[in-house]
């Protein structure tokens, strides 16, 4: 089963 | 002040239908280099970075950084009001509570012009690196378009593998299965009917067909469309808008538990 990621997830504060 | 006029207005009108069922709100920052937008989706699951520069519009002035607050549902109403060959000038006082949109019509006998209410948007800026991908593909943005759609209905989510055989998109759902491949083709001898493939190494991912297929509204903008992909992390779909600058998706893959 996979599960959908949130974007924020790979990306930092910036 | 912040002003920028641009002479094939249509662009513009372009952009905001492509962006406008993604992402419903968004600040536009502008500065002295340009106009750029980063939102993401009401899911969170998808991110969407348009950048405008300076030297893209026909004239561009900006004395105060700011972030104009844009519904972008109220933008598409206003710029359907524009016709496609006008001439389109932004405005807005420092500090102001409203874009104002002044549309020209080639033969300079109407001038339009509409106040778009600004909103407060408070909005989280996630940093992208920089960075090299696994595979770059270069393909027509209408194929694109094209495997998006028809993969959306036979599936709700895509695999997508780049292997040196070339970029393979495959999908499943009640009716069966679906395949599609393209390969490195430089025979057509209009470049924008070329598919480019860099492969680094082999990468495969899975991600939801909903966005991506949303992603292609912005295939008027482009004749190409470059998708990148690196193992466990988004896929950037990008359209080049000619001189003026990109619209970039990214979109979080889909991962196994």
């Amino acid at each position: 089963k996979s599960t959908q990621r949130k974007i924020s997830a790979f990306f930092g504060n910036g | 002040m912040f002003e920028a006029r641009i002479t094939q207005g249509s662009v513009l009108k372009k952009l905001v239908e492509a962006l406008k069922e993604l992402v419903t709100e968004g600040n536009f920052d502008v500065s002295n280099t340009g106009l750029s937008l980063q939102a993401m989706d009401s899911s969170h699951v998808c991110l969407v970075s348009l950048t405008l520069r300076e030297d893209g519009f026909d004239h561009f002035r900006c004395d105060r950084n700011m972030a104009m607050g844009i519904h972008f549902g109220n933008l598409s109403k206003i710029l359907k009001c524009a016709g496609n060959e006008d001439t389109i000038t932004l405005k807005a006082e420092d500090n102001a509570d409203q874009l104002t949109l002044m549309f020209e019509a080639p033969s300079q006998d109407r001038i339009s012009d509409f106040d778009l209410k600004l909103m407060s948007i408070e909005s989280e800026h996630l940093g992208i690196p920089d960075q090299d991908y696994s595979a770059e593909v270069k393909l027509p943005s209408s194929e694109y378009q094209r495997i998006v759609r028809d993969l959306t209905s036979i599936g709700d989510t895509v695999l997508i593998s780049a292997t040196k055989e070339g970029i393979k998109f495959s999908t499943s759902g009640d009716v069966g299965t679906a395949n599609i491949t393209l390969r490195h083709n430089t025979t057509p001898e209009k470049p924008e009917e070329q598919t480019f493939i860099d492969l680094k190494e082999p990468v495969a991912l899975t991600f939801a067909l909903r966005y991506l297929n949303n992603f292609s509204k912005a295939t008027p903008l482009a004749p190409q469309v470059k998708l990148s992909l690196t193992k466990d992390l988004p896929i950037v779909v990008e359209y080049q808008v000619g001189e003026l600058g990109s619209v970039r998706f990214y979109l979080a893959p889909k991962i196994d538990d």
